[in-house]
Parts: structure tokens; sequence; C-alpha cells
């Protein structure tokens, strides 16, 4: 799921 | 990162500071909803709890900083430094209307069930409404200071900028998170109407004033 990609954005 | 979300970041750093400095120069919170900037507090506080957790690069982690304190200074200038200049009386927006639905669908809708991944879905969704006390006290008052409508639209074209921004990141890196998507569309369909005025009136050096 999407929450394990580092939530690089601001 | 790309050109679409660099722009974006740089468009809205500039509408926090051409915010704070409108106040700071003049003095004065005339015309800005202090609702709004409480929300954007709120937003950026509840997003960037993984500040020390998370580093990311100097890039990410110092617009975090800068975004946190510069939208805490403006709250505090409008509610403490200059608060005999702060229009209450317009700025009437019930942002609990907005803060608890927000905060139950980011209970109900979100990627994880964790405390982190909430909060951060509660920021994303109340991101997409915090400008609504600002319109609204815009429409009450019938017109905005020319540089709150620059300020607005850079604020709306930043989020514009980001769904550029997704699109490019799903083409070209297959990145796509639904829930900042859908909460991006909506932030920036709520200043269409403030887009078109802007594009109508303040580009041509009238005043932003909504018809009666």
């Amino acid at each position: 799921n999407d929450s394990d990609v580092n939530k690089d954005e601001l | 990162m790309n050109i679409f979300r660099l722009v974006g970041d740089l468009s809205h750093l500039l509408a926090i500071f051409v915010l704070l400095l409108k106040i700071w120069k003049s003095r004065s919170c005339a015309g800005v909803s202090g609702k709004s900037q409480i929300l954007f507090a709120l937003v950026f506080i509840t997003r960037y709890l993984d500040l020390f957790t998370n580093f990311i690069s100097v890039y990410n982690s110092l617009m975090k900083v800068i975004f946190i304190a510069s939208t805490v200074a403006t709250v505090y200038l409008m509610y403490i430094k200059f608060k005999a200049t702060y229009d209450s009386n317009h700025d009437t927006f019930r942002i609990e209307f907005l803060v608890v639905p927000v905060g139950g669908l980011a209970f109900l809708v979100n990627h994880d069930f964790t405390p982190l991944e909430i909060l951060w879905t509660f920021s994303i969704y109340l991101e997409s409404v915090a400008i609504l006390p600002q319109l609204f006290m815009i429409s009450k008052t019938g017109e905005a200071e020319t540089i709150t409508s620059h300020y607005l639209f850079a604020l709306g074209s930043y989020r514009a900028l980001y769904l550029l921004n997704w699109i490019y990141r799903y083409y070209f890196e297959g990145y796509f998170d639904l829930i900042a998507v859908v909460a991006g569309c909506v932030q920036t369909i709520l200043y269409c109407d403030f887009f078109y005025l802007y594009i109508t009136k303040v580009m041509w050096g009238k005043k932003l004033s909504l018809p009666a």
C-alpha cells in the first residue's frame, strides 16, 4: 500500500 | 523531484511569504482569515510530524521547517501582535464544521490505520478545504486587497502544479496516491471561481471585487 512509499512530497 | 513539484513548492513558499510580508509591512491583517491560517498551521503540524524521524533530503526538511515556522508566525501576528486589526466580524466560518468531518473521514479512508498515517491523511483532507474560511470572508466583504489576491493565486497555483506533478510521476515513475490526488483536485476546484476573477480582473490592474 502507498503508506510504505516514503512520503517524499511536502 | 520534477519541475512541476519544484515550481509548486516555490509557489507555495511565495504565497506564505507574500502574506507574511503584507501583514508585517502594513502592520494589519485586514481582509485575511485567521481561521484559514490556523487550519494551515494544523495542516503542516499534522503532516510534518515525521520531520525528525524520516529524513528525505535537506530540501525536504528545510521546507518543512520553513512552512511550519512561517505559518505559526502568521498566526502569531494575526492573533497576538496585530490582533487589533483582525477582522473577526467577517471571519466567521465555523472551522469545526471542517475539522470534525475531515477528522472522521481520515479515520475511515486512509492507506494505513496507524497514527502517523491517519494524521497525514487528516492533513491532506484538511488542506483541501482550509482555504474556505478565507474565500468565505472575501465573499462577505465583497472584495480583497490586491496583495491578498496575489497570495491566493500563488496558493491555489501550488496545488494545481502538484496535480501536474502527479500526472508526471504516474507516467514516469508509476507513483500514484489516490487520496492526495482526489484531495488535490477538490482543493484546486475550490479556487476556480477565484482564478477566473483573478485572471479577468487583477491581471488587468483592477481590484478583485466579487459581483455584489
